[in-house]
C-alpha cells in the first residue's frame, strides 16, 4: 500500500476533526481510497471517514489492507509536517508498521516516521442508504457557532426544521437560547447558502458535547449538511469535494 | 427526562 499527498494539511485537519471522539482506529486501504469506521466508546456517535483513491497525488493498493492506528500517535507524526509538506504512507504485507514520509516541496527536507500498528477489533454498523425526512445544508462555521453557543446553556440542543427555517433550542440552570436559521440563497457565494429539503417536518434533540465533537471537522469543509429523520441518528457531512467525506451520526435522546 | 440512545438501536452491528 502506497499513498502519497500532495499537501499535508488535508490529513491533519481530518486527524484533528475525528482524532478527540475516537482514539484508536483502523483505516481500511482498499483500491478505491482509505477509509474508517468507529463508534466513540459510548457507541452514541459514530464517524466514517472516506478518502477516495482520486483525491491523492498517487495512491496504490495491491491487496486490501486494515490499518490499526493510535489516531492521537498519527496526529504526533503529522504534526513532523509542514501545512506544504507531501505526505507519503507506506505499508507492505505482513508488515507491523505504517510509514510516514514528509518531503517540503524544494526536496531540501525529508523526514520519515514508522508507526506501530495495533490490533483493533472494530465493530462495524451497516448504514442503509436513508431517505431523510429532512436536509439541511449551511455554512459550516454557522453551524460550529451555534452549537459553541448554546452549549454554555445547555446539555442538550433540539433542532426543529421547518419549510423555511431550522431552530436549534437550548436549555439550563442559567436559562435559555435559541438560534433561527433562515433559508437563504447565494448565487455568487454558494458556500454561504443555507437550503432546506423538507420532506417532513422534523424534531429531534441531540447531546451538545458530540456536535461540538463533530464540528471540529469545519476547517475542512465550507459547507455541513444536516440530515434528519424522526427517530433516528442525525447525519452531520463534511464534503470535501473531489477528495471524500467525514460523517458523523449521533443517536437522538428520547423522552422516557 | 431525556434517555440517550445507543447507535446499535438503530443499524445493525455487521
Amino acid at each position: 500500500f502506497e499513498a502519497k499527498w500532495d499537501h499535508a494539511s488535508t490529513l491533519k485537519k481530518v486527524i484533528d476533526a475525528v482524532k478527540d471522539l475516537i482514539g484508536d482506529t483502523s483505516w481500511d486501504c482498499t483500491n478505491t481510497g482509505m477509509s474508517l469506521q468507529s463508534m466513540d466508546s459510548s457507541h452514541v456517535a459514530l464517524v466514517h471517514v472516506l478518502l477516495k483513491s482520486e483525491g491523492f497525488e498517487s495512491y496504490r493498493c495491491d491487496r486490501n489492507v486494515s490499518m490499526g492506528i493510535s489516531l492521537n500517535s498519527m496526529a504526533k507524526v503529522l504534526k513532523c509536517a509542514g501545512n506544504d509538506d507531501s505526505v507519503t504512507l507506506r505499508h507492505e504485507s505482513e508488515s507491523s508498521v505504517v510509514n510516514f514520509a514528509f518531503e517540503s516541496h524544494k526536496e531540501e527536507r525529508v523526514s520519515e516516521f514508522e508507526l506501530k500498528l495495533m490490533n483493533i477489533d472494530t465493530e462495524h454498523l451497516g448504514i442503509p442508504e436513508t431517505e431523510y425526512d429532512s436536509i439541511i445544508k449551511m455554512p459550516s462555521a454557522d453551524l460550529r457557532r451555534t452549537c459553541a453557543d448554546l452549549s454554555q446553556f445547555g446539555d442538550s440542543v433540539t433542532i426543529s426544521c421547518a419549510k423555511s427555517d431550522v431552530r436549534f433550542e437550548t436549555s439550563g440552570d442559567i436559562g435559555t437560547g435559541n438560534v433561527r436559521l433562515s433559508a437563504r440563497g447565494s448565487s455568487d457565494k454558494p458556500e454561504t447558502e443555507i437550503a432546506i429539503e423538507m420532506i417532513n417536518p422534523v424534531s429531534l434533540t441531540f447531546a451538545l458535547k458530540y456536535l461540538n465533537f463533530f464540528t471540529k471537522a469545519a476547517p475542512l469543509s465550507d459547507t455541513v449538511k444536516l440530515c434528519m429523520s424522526n427517530n433516528h441518528p442525525l447525519c452531520v457531512e463534511f464534503p470535501m469535494p473531489e477528495v471524500g467525506y467525514i460523517r458523523y451520526y449521533l443517536a437522538p435522546k428520547i423522552d422516557e | 427526562q431525556e434517555t440517550q440512545t445507543r447507535l446499535e438501536s438503530y443499524f445493525t452491528v455487521q
